[in-house]
């Protein structure tokens, strides 16, 4: 009796976890139309520049790359390998099909 | 017995799955406010200003910042078409998305780190669909299964 | 686990999530420590 209490106990459970699945789908669905709206403003959602470089006055003192590009651009970073000359080479590859890839060079004198 | 424990593996499997989608559900929650919170100062900003910002003031989202050393050399190979860039740096570089730049400017209210004032949750409740607005001031059930804290 | 070893990372504008970078942002790290 005990383990066919316990099964449909199980059963229940489950369909409970399918049903929260489910919703969190759908939420996921609404949401990302509601970005989607937001980004097709397209008069508004350029962000501030200045607020950038003001990630520079957090601190960061590094050269900063604002790499500005279509949706679906893909951006691969090959694992790091030892260049000819003993030192370690990073490397990033940028690959659009939908329109150009823009870069800025945010901080460097 | 055997299909109880078939029943606990399935269980547990699709708590996993809940627990990865929700994790999903709150980076999109704190973007969409982020993002309609950026639209909303666009346009105050325009309003002031009276006229839209200086071309090379902004940056079109989508984008990634990428940051590394001052001393970092870096060597870069361009398409004549700028549909494909090649970058070689000689040190260790970062990137990060505009939803971490938006993140650290404050424009999602500081709701990733559970610092946000109740003048802000007010805001940031009207930046998202109805229907959500429970993960943002709801129920405790609700803001806790998002971990917002 | 994969039948070619993996030989980068990758990442989708507006199609990955935020913890691609993070993961591409680990190995860099991790092969600065190597």
């Amino acid at each position: 009796k005990e383990v066919v209490d316990r099964l449909r106990y199980l059963e229940a459970e489950i369909e409970d976890l399918e049903l929260k699945e489910k919703e969190l789908d759908q939420q996921k669905l609404w949401l990302q139309q509601s970005i989607k709206n937001v980004m097709d403003d397209s008069t508004n959602h350029q962000y501030p520049f200045k607020h950038i470089k003001g990630l520079c006055n957090h601190g960061v003192r590094d050269t900063l790359l604002a790499i500005q590009a279509p949706c679906g651009t893909q951006l691969e970073v090959p694992i790091p390998e030892m260049g000819q000359n003993g030192q370690k080479k990073y490397q990033i590859n940028l690959k659009s099909s939908s329109g150009p890839i823009h870069v800025l060079l945010i901080n460097k004198e | 017995a055997q299909e109880c424990q078939n029943l606990e593996i399935e269980k547990q499997r699709r708590i996993e799955r809940i627990k990865q989608k929700r994790a999903q559900l709150q980076e999109l929650l704190l973007q969409q406010i982020a993002f309609k919170n950026l639209v909303q100062r666009n346009q105050q900003n325009e309003q002031q200003n009276q006229g839209p910002p200086a071309l090379n003031s902004t940056i079109q989202l989508p984008f990634l910042i990428v940051n590394t050393s001052k001393k970092t050399v870096i060597d870069c190979s361009i398409s004549s078409d700028k549909f494909e860039y090649l970058f070689n740096f000689d040190n260790t570089f970062e990137i990060h998305d505009d939803s971490e730049v938006l993140k650290r400017m404050g424009m999602s209210f500081g709701l990733e780190a559970g610092k946000c004032s109740a003048e802000d949750l007010r805001t940031a409740k009207s930046l998202v669909p109805k229907a959500l607005e429970g993960y943002i001031t709801g129920n405790r059930g609700q803001k806790e299964s998002l971990n917002l804290p | 686990a994969c039948l070619t070893p993996r030989t980068a990372l990758l990442y989708k504008f507006n199609g990955s999530p935020s913890k691609s970078l993070k993961d591409i942002n680990n190995m860099i790290k991790q092969g600065e420590q190597r």
